[in-house]
């Protein structure tokens, strides 16, 4: 007898708050979380994995410009992107990841590429992007992942800085 | 940062995370979403966790391995597991957190200490449901 199943997503915690975004940009951010759902539940709904189920979630919401991970990421302070991920088979314990990669489209299909081939966790840095290359994932420049808002924010953040040398960013610069 | 949480009708966990990490950040600087154990966990019979916030502070805690193992050893439910490390160790250091999590019963979970998360789960009767405050 098949058991039960379940789905469940995040997009990133922090402070944003109501007044922060466009109504457009939250109902926009809403339907990117609701087609994350669909994607792992259509999987998983009709017998297939639970590895499957999560790749296909984490990689619409990599895909979508509302969230810090992917299209959209956080920029670093010399104001590029490095991108980690991780995914984790719980029948098994395989387990995949990259961390600092900055030419992966989604990080999540290098992290399962990495999972599955089941030699190695973890790769960082340019050797995981040529890693990812040589498997045949999707590479696009570094702009790919930049988005304005994520400009704004960096150039924000680095004027409070400036004018303030005592400045510890709060939890709602660093993460928005 | 992202992430997701499965139970399959084979009764197999699985967790996903990716971040672009946080405005600002040092090169070269790792988060826990890519650190097996801390923001991505999973381990059949009880539970799959996927975090986020501050990374720093769920590798030190090692959480994901925490919440599966306060489970696993000490009979925890997934709720009491997973509020123990937003709500207790996770505000003790003053930290903004949140994740998603799945037991291997199909319960799931989506705790954040902060004025809001992105999140979202699926019903056992198949409803999908997303929010981003307290909504």
């Amino acid at each position: 007898m098949a058991g039960p199943v379940g789905v469940a997503i995040h997009g990133g915690c922090g402070a944003l708050r109501r007044e922060d975004l466009t109504g457009a940009e939250w109902a926009a951010a809403r339907e990117a979380l609701r087609r994350s759902l669909r994607a792992a539940w259509d999987i998983v709904g009709r017998g297939g994995s639970s590895l499957d189920a999560v790749e296909a979630a984490v990689t619409v919401m990599e895909d979508s410009p509302a969230f810090n991970a992917g299209h959209g990421a956080a920029l670093n302070a010399d104001g590029f992107h490095e991108l980690d991920a991780s995914i984790m088979d719980g029948a098994t314990l395989r387990a995949g990841g990259v961390s600092c990669v900055r030419r992966i489209r989604n990080p999540v299909r290098a992290a399962r590429a990495i999972l599955d081939e089941g030699e190695w966790v973890n790769f960082a840095g340019e050797g995981a992007d040529a890693w990812a290359e040589r498997a045949g994932l999707a590479m696009v420049p570094n702009a790919y992942f930049t988005t304005q808002r994520r400009v704004d924010a960096l150039r924000t953040l680095k004027e409070l800085e400036a004018q303030h040398a005592s400045h510890r960013a709060s939890e709602g610069e660093k993460h928005g | 940062t992202v992430g997701a949480v499965a139970l399959d009708r084979a009764g197999h966990l699985a967790a996903a995370t990716s971040t672009g990490g946080f405005n600002n950040k040092p090169a070269a600087r790792v988060s826990d979403s890519s650190v097996i154990g801390a923001g991505t966990y999973a381990r059949d019979g009880v539970c799959a966790v996927s975090c986020t916030g501050r990374g720093e502070f769920f590798i030190r805690l090692v959480a994901g391995h925490e919440i599966a193992s306060r489970m696993d050893y000490r009979g925890q439910s997934l709720k009491e597991a997973t509020d123990g490390v937003i709500f207790g160790d996770m505000k003790r250091w003053d930290v903004g957190a949140g994740l998603c999590a799945i037991d291997a019963n199909g319960n799931a979970v989506v705790p954040y200490n902060t004025i809001g998360m992105y999140r979202g789960f699926v019903t056992p009767q198949g409803g999908l449901h997303v929010g981003v405050h307290d909504d």
